[in-house]
């Protein structure tokens, strides 16, 4: 028996936003630990890692080990039947092949559920070294989403430069060069609203921007990003889901022809 | 040219 209930369903229409643009269909590994999801996308250019932990669930169960593959369409067809406030329950029998969502109402008075199919799907785990990465950015998770989408304007391609004075992103295309740099910051009031470097060496790479403005997606997630970045390998850019887990997207850089 | 993410992390 697996049960995992959240307060909100926003959270999960915030992870399924943040997810169903890269991925079609992925598999929800739930374990007593909680639920984790990696998945590539259909180019195999990025990879996608969920972890939520189930302590961050209001009510968590899960007797057995279970693989819930699922058409992330389908899902999200379903979650939007949801209102913000109302909470979420899925709910799966040991070996089923339907998981139940059920929605409740904050006054207990409007209860609906929906049952969805579930899928076998090829698993490809992926095994993710440990890197000692050279620079690790922290910013406003809005103003990276800002940046993406602004240069991306200018160029399929995003470079990202590091250094302990401050992170540049540029792109050059037929209109011309497009230049944003944003340096650590020094005091801040709030939190949310530092960038904050830590750097080894300096590195410099590209990226194609159509993954990074689709990781941008889950920015309603979080207030701050963190970019992970060394010479040669995926870029990992994380979001944390306060309380509940994180979400990491890993990006292949692009390499001169 | 974009790599794939599949050759930096290998399938278990």
């Amino acid at each position: 028996m697996f049960e995992a209930r959240l307060g909100q369903a926003t959270i999960l229409k915030k992870i399924l936003d943040a997810i169903k643009d890269l991925l079609n269909e992925a598999t929800f590994d739930c374990s007593d630990s909680g639920i984790q999801l990696q998945a590539m996308d259909n180019s195999h250019v990025s990879l996608v890692s969920l972890t939520l932990r189930s302590d961050g669930f209001d009510k968590f169960r899960c007797d057995r080990n279970l693989s819930m593959g699922m058409n992330l369409g389908s899902m999200a067809k379903i979650l939007k039947c949801a209102n913000n406030e109302d909470n979420v329950t899925m709910k799966a029998q040991d070996n089923a092949d339907t998981v139940t969502i059920m929605f409740e109402s904050a006054n207990q008075e409007k209860v609906s559920d929906y049952e969805m199919k579930l899928m076998n799907l090829d698993q490809e785990h992926l095994g993710i070294p440990e890197t000692d990465f050279s620079c690790v950015v922290r910013m406003p998770a809005m103003e990276f989403a800002r940046i993406c989408r602004d240069l991306a304007q200018f160029s399929e391609s995003v470079v990202i430069c590091c250094t302990k004075e401050g992170v540049k992103f540029s792109a050059s295309g037929d209109v011309g060069t497009a230049n944003i740099k944003l340096a650590q910051t020094g005091s801040v009031d709030k939190e949310e609203e530092a960038v904050i470097i830590e750097m080894q060496e300096p590195v410099t790479l590209t990226f194609a921007c159509r993954y990074l403005n689709a990781f941008t997606k889950a920015t309603p997630l979080s207030t701050q990003v963190q970019l992970s970045m060394c010479a040669d390998v995926p870029l990992v850019v994380e979001y944390a889901i306060k309380d509940l887990g994180h979400i990491r997207y890993y990006l292949a850089p692009k390499i001169e022809d | 040219m974009q790599k794939s993410i599949t050759s930096f992390f290998k399938k278990q």
